[in-house]
């Protein structure tokens, strides 16, 4: 995997993605 | 009497028959309140009645166009204060204002608009 | 009693995944291969990844632009939902679009869940690619498809 994307994570079932309050934030302060 | 609006919000909250609290699970997104102000200066208040210690919150006022799938404040046509650090929002932009805000806290959110001509 | 028949028949589907490896394809760089052959209307494998919602979805595929991570790795489930197989996934993240695919996506509900499962839509050969047919949303900058089946539509988009 790691020839793909450095960080990939190799997972058997769906994982829910739990969002940061800071999603949609370009600059947070 | 202003309630948070039965249609007027991102379609996968929940809200309570006392239109006065909302839940959701998928994410942040956002609803609005039963009134909207078109011009003059408006101002409402906000009692932070419970705030668990991993919540947030942003509050503020935001035109009709303002995207509800997301934080208010995270496009143009929002502006938001937020709970975490009291930092205010607008086109995703975070700009310090206050220290955060959390339980019996009182917030005012005052909008000033043009006077139609 | 629906949602037991539907989780049992899902933990049955799993048994039945099927031996498969990624390796170079003639279609575009890397690509996922049968290591046993496979009857028609088999369950081959789920489409394993992040679910997201469509408003973070928007956002991903913009920074994985910025990075330079190509952003097909997104498979939608219904209007709401996407599953991102970019940077957490399986091995089904290598199957490549065909115009004329060996393999059907399908959407199963288990439990309050949705799963993407891949099914073979003939007999696969041991050995062989395989394929579905994306659907690609059509824009106006075209992919070139180099499937080389005789039905190709020339591009992705």
């Amino acid at each position: 995997w790691s020839a793909f994307a450095p960080d990939f994570v190799e997972i058997e079932e769906n994982v829910e993605y739990h969002e940061r309050e800071s999603e949609f934030d370009l600059k947070d302060e | 009497e202003c309630l948070l609006s039965l249609n007027d919000r991102a379609q996968q909250l929940k809200l309570n028959d006392d239109r006065l609290s909302i839940t959701g699970d998928k994410g942040y997104c956002s609803v609005r309140s039963t009134h909207s102000v078109s011009h003059g200066s408006w101002y409402y208040e906000v009692t932070i009645s419970s705030m668990p210690s991993n919540s947030a919150a942003r509050i503020g006022w935001a035109q009709y166009l303002a995207n509800l799938q997301t934080p208010i404040g995270t496009d143009k046509f929002g502006y938001s204060w937020r709970s975490k650090k009291g930092t205010v929002f607008h086109e995703a932009q975070g700009n310090h204002y206050s220290d955060g805000y959390t339980e019996n806290d009182v917030l005012g959110f005052l909008i000033v608009l043009p006077e139609p001509t | 009693d629906v949602e037991f028949a539907d989780h049992f028949k899902f933990s049955q589907l799993k048994l039945r995944k099927k031996r498969l490896r990624y390796a170079k394809s003639d279609i575009h760089g890397w690509g996922l291969f049968a290591c046993e052959a496979i009857a028609a209307e088999d369950m081959v494998i789920e489409y394993v990844g992040e679910t997201i919602r469509q408003t973070v979805a928007d956002i991903r595929e913009k920074e994985y632009e910025v990075e330079g991570i190509d952003s097909n790795y997104m498979f939608r489930i219904d209007s709401e939902t996407i599953v991102d197989a970019t940077k957490c996934g399986n091995l089904a993240r290598f199957i490549n679009h065909s115009c004329d695919p060996n393999c059907y996506a399908k959407i199963i509900p288990v439990e309050s869940q949705k799963k993407i499962v891949i099914y073979s839509k003939r007999d696969i050969r041991l050995g062989e690619e395989i394929t579905y047919d994306y659907k690609f949303p059509i824009e106006e900058q075209k992919i070139p498809c180099r499937c080389g089946s005789q039905t190709c539509r020339g591009s992705l988009n």
